[in-house]
């Protein structure tokens, strides 16, 4: 599903050169579930944002599904972004002045295949599973930072993607909104969708099958989770 | 040091009215070291905008330091929050195209107590104190969650505040890291400063002296921590 290699990603800064990642190879197998962990700085959200077809590396190939995103025209590559992949962002990223139910409907604006009516059902279905039924018509600014976080996380699901990127979708809740958050992770990785997620927590790592750890932009380690 | 009576706040949402916070009576002595936890959406962001004169209670009264809040100007407002207290929030509020160094520096430019020199010398030392020494240059987006969190923390630092108001000061930093900002507050608040600082994580809870729980906008439970 996954495939990175060579992979750097380089800010220039006045005269020196910060390697965010430096020289990544990794494969990432359909249906698998992974952490990503590491200090902070690590390299760990530019990772997600190179895999989400959000940012370009500045060396490396990155294939996913078969193909080399970096050969897709803009339209395949927003197509791809829209139709396959889900993304939850570190900060969230919700339209402000807009109802949670409508950030949640967002990407099935572009989804032929999805009806008006559909997409409002799917999207009310998406924040009962996050518990936010009875926020759907609050304003993102209206929203504690775990209901954005969690608004955020309903968002992803929607299109029903193969590939579930979320990057530190549990920083903002508390236990046991954390578990209900892993349980729809557990869930859509049951149903055979590949999960990757970046966390600085042990316990919510402990959900995942693969832990694959970042320093200074390399990999450090990368190795099954002991199941309980 | 704190003294809430009667702190409510409501949201009206067309006819129906919410209440974050309900009837919440508290008191924080100066140089306690308080977590305050609780479910996602349970009150306790709101709690900390009020503690921290940015929001007004709907009913009730908040005493500082033996002021009652609600009776102070505006300019006595502004003047408070700027030399008494400090603000960790939980979605860091950086000012964007903005240099790391920059934004650590800004609460000091109305201080008059600070000279332009020692202004950039404390910031440093704060930029330092969180590991980010190295990033003083960056810009906000320039750099991880994890760093902009930290640079909003050595923000809250600067001006020597005798009140500490964190928002989940750890929810994006991993174990090392969350050790370190830890310690800077168990320094602040062994020099007598009162820390307030809202988590999810127990072992982040463990660092302080009292656990405040909120459930629903009241006070669930308000307990000393087990001393290890
Ligand atoms: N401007 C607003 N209008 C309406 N409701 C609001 C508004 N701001 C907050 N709320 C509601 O008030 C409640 C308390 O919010 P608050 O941000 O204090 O929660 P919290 O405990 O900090 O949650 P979290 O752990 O998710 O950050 C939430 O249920 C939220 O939906
Ligand atoms: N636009 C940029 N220009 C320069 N440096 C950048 C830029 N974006 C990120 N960086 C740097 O790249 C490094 C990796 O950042 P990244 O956001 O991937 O870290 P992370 O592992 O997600 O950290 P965190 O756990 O704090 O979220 C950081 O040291 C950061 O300062
Ligand atoms: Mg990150
Ligand atoms: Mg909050």
């Amino acid at each position: 599903m996954i495939s990175l290699r060579g992979i750097s990603k380089a800010y220039s800064m006045g005269d020196t050169t910060l390697w965010a990642l430096d020289n990544i190879d990794l494969d990432i197998h359909k249906g698998e579930f992974v952490a990503v962990m590491g200090a902070s700085g690590s390299g760990k959200s530019t990772l997600m944002n190179i895999l989400g077809c959000l940012d370009v590396p500045t060396r490396g190939v990155y294939s996913l599904d078969g193909a080399e995103v970096q050969s897709l025209s803009r339209n395949e590559l927003a197509d791809l972004r829209n139709r396959k992949l889900g993304f939850v962002f570190q900060s969230f990223n919700l339209l402000p002045r807009t109802a949670a139910i409508e950030n949640v409907e967002l990407p099935m604006l572009y989804n032929h295949r999805v009806t008006p009516h559909e997409s409002r059902q799917r999207a009310l279905a998406a924040l009962d599973a996050v518990g936010l039924a009875d926020r759907a018509h609050h304003y993102s600014n209206q929203l504690s930072g775990g209901q954005q976080q969690r608004v955020a996380i309903a968002r992803s699901i929607v299109n029903d993607p193969v590939l579930m990127l979320a990057d530190e979708p549990t920083g903002n809740l508390d236990t046991r909104t954390s578990v209900e958050v892993m349980a729809i992770f557990q869930g859509l990785n049951s149903r055979g969708i590949t999960v990757v997620l970046v966390t600085h927590e042990q316990d919510i790592a402990q959900y995942t099958k693969r832990n694959v750890v970042f320093r200074d932009g390399k990999i450090l380690s990368d190795s099954p989770v002991a199941s309980p």
